[in-house]
């Protein structure tokens, strides 16, 4: 992991001690600075990183750190190489720009329509989107959901697979949908699916969308509905290194006037 | 520990006449003899140390360096001066008490990178700029 410095202990130098209150304040400064209202207080045990996007994002991290290290401010996060913890392939085409904000986001809302329910079938997965930075420009946004191998029933054919933004839902007639991405596949493909899902961001400013739903639709090449889950599409249910997640990368404007206090 | 500040030799220029060497204007000039010239020093931020472990995931602290040290004239070259700083340098030896010497600051920073987890558990990688002294200057 990351190197650790020499600390520098100044000898001789009386070491002020803080108060409480100073501690504090010395804290709430730093974590202004760091752009944070106050201390994130994780709920679940935190050191297991053994979950999805922990695992992408701290290859990410490596990847970004290492272009600061060598190039200085300037340095632009060309497409970085992932590689070792996770093996998911690095974010779609050009996407990954000079981000300043990556945000993985893991809190959804799960809902199917399977085998026991009419057709078309499908998996829908609603995202808490509160945390993507309100002050920032969206560049990119990507899904990523783990496929394991189809059903028997499944085994030669290949599949298609589209993701829709659910824009809005009727109580008394299919939902609104936006399609964003569709990706054509064997049946018998396994490992992480990354959908591109960018064009859902245009409406995210400000305080107008907290929530975003995307439903997914398998097809096979004669345009029969497929289960998502048949189809081996994991969802909440599956380990914890398999959940899907989505990623948003988000850009500060030019000059963000530092709040004067 | 920080290591003890190395004796200044003096330039040996054939070219300019020394400032000392120059009639009456600036006899009094010592070189900054045992004092450091502006330059950047080890500060490292520990988040290890401030009990945040258990949501940042990475770094468990960075290199922040700060700038310290005299911008007394000559400059040399390394002191990275902007041209006023010179200048500044050079009034501040006619009137020492009226113009300051020129400030010893940082002139190139980057950013660093922080991934952390929120209170939802959603992880975040956030750049931070200017956060690292690259190089440091008289200004």
């Amino acid at each position: 992991g990351s190197v650790l410095r020499r600390r520098l202990h100044s000898a001789g130098v009386p070491q002020r001690r803080l108060s409480g209150g100073e501690r504090r304040d010395v804290q709430r400064e730093i974590l202004a600075v760091l752009g944070l209202p106050g201390r994130p207080r994780p709920r679940a045990p935190s050191r297991a990183p053994a979950a999805a996007a922990p695992l992408f994002m701290l290859d990410l991290y490596h990847a970004v750190a290492g272009e600061e290290e060598e190039e200085g401010e300037e340095a632009a996060v060309s497409r970085p190489v992932l590689t070792g913890l996770s093996t998911q392939s690095p974010p779609p085409g050009s996407v990954v720009s000079r981000a300043d904000t990556v945000v993985s986001l893991v809190n959804m809302v799960e809902q199917d329509r399977d085998l026991f329910s009419p057709k078309p079938y499908w998996k829908e997965l609603r995202f808490d989107l509160t945390q993507v930075p309100a002050g920032e420009a969206v560049t990119a946004a990507e899904f990523r959901i783990y496929k394991n191998r189809a059903a028997p029933g499944y085994a030669n054919s290949s599949l298609q697979i589209s993701i829709y933004e659910v824009e809005a839902q009727n109580s008394n007639r299919e939902s609104d949908l936006l399609l964003l991405d569709v990706q054509d596949l064997r049946a018998g493909t396994e490992g992480w699916l990354v959908f591109d899902v960018t064009a859902a961001s245009n409406h995210w400013s400000g305080d107008q969308k907290r929530s975003l739903g995307l439903r997914l639709y398998v097809e096979t090449d004669d345009g029969h509905s497929v289960d998502p889950g048949s189809a081996g599409l994991l969802g909440r249910r599956g380990p914890r290194s398999k959940q899907p997640f989505m990623v948003t990368f988000s850009r500060a404007s030019p000059s963000p006037g530092r709040v004067t206090r | 520990a920080a290591r003890p500040p190395r004796r200044r030799q003096h330039k040996k220029s054939n070219e300019l006449p020394h400032p000392n060497k120059l009639p009456g204007i600036f006899d009094d000039v010592h070189a900054t003899e045992g004092r450091q010239v502006c330059r950047r020093h080890e500060l490292y931020v520990s988040f290890q140390d401030l009990g945040w472990l258990d949501w940042v995931i990475a770094p468990q602290g960075y290199s922040a360096y700060y700038c310290e040290g005299e911008c007394a004239f000559p400059l040399d070259s390394c002191m990275n001066a902007t041209n006023h700083a010179i200048l500044q340098s050079l009034v501040h030896l006619m009137k020492p008490e009226a113009v300051p010497k020129a400030c010893c600051a940082p002139t190139k920073l980057s950013a660093t990178s922080v991934l952390y987890y929120d209170s939802n558990n959603n992880v975040i990688l956030k750049k931070h700029r200017n956060m690292v002294v690259k190089s440091c200057g008289c200004h």
